[in-house]
């Protein structure tokens, strides 16, 4: 492996090896026209917002499955009956009837993303396509709940 | 029956000056 300590001597290898070459690179990212986050309150270069929806949702008794003439017979017995075909049965009907579960519903997912690239102090080196890579990761992340 | 109670908006970002470290093809 060619190995070069700054991205200004990126130029030389490119002029020595074929292209097209694997490089692993290293810097601060930069932009000249980063996004201004409203909820972060930063300066970004590539933005998700998603936008969820959240509510309650009214517990209602699920229905057993078991024909209606051995639902007394299961009502009555501490654990499930062989002639019961529902394995959850007892556990649904332990939760209190009027209990609420919360719940979410996606509404948007859009991503923003400017121009940007990598600077390690001596020179620079655009970055495409990050966003398609193994484990590209976000570095922050904050929510905001609006009632 | 349902009670909403809001929007959670969640932005994930890529800020500037955070140090990276990328491989890809030049």
């Amino acid at each position: 492996v060619t190995r070069v300590n700054r991205l200004n001597d990126l130029a030389q290898l490119l002029d020595a090896e074929r292209l097209p070459l694997v490089v692993t690179i290293s810097g601060k990212v930069a932009s000249e026209n980063p996004i201004n986050c409203e909820i972060t309150g930063l300066k970004s270069v590539i933005v998700e917002e998603r936008v969820n929806k959240l509510y309650l949702k009214k517990k209602e008794e699920e229905k057993c499955k078991c024909a209606i003439k051995q639902k007394e017979k299961c009502k009555r017995a501490t654990k499930p009956q062989k002639t019961c075909n529902d394995a959850d049965y007892w556990t649904l009907h332990s939760e209190p009837s009027d209990s609420w579960t919360l719940h979410s519903k996606s509404i948007s997912c859009n991503t923003k993303e400017v121009p940007w690239y990598l600077d390690d102090g001596t020179d620079h080196v655009h970055v495409v396509g990050a966003r398609g890579a193994t484990d590209f990761g976000y570095t922050a992340v904050r929510s905001k709940f609006d009632e | 029956d349902k009670k909403i109670l809001g929007l959670k908006r969640t932005e994930r970002v890529l800020p500037v000056g955070a140090f990276l470290t990328v491989v890809g093809e030049v």
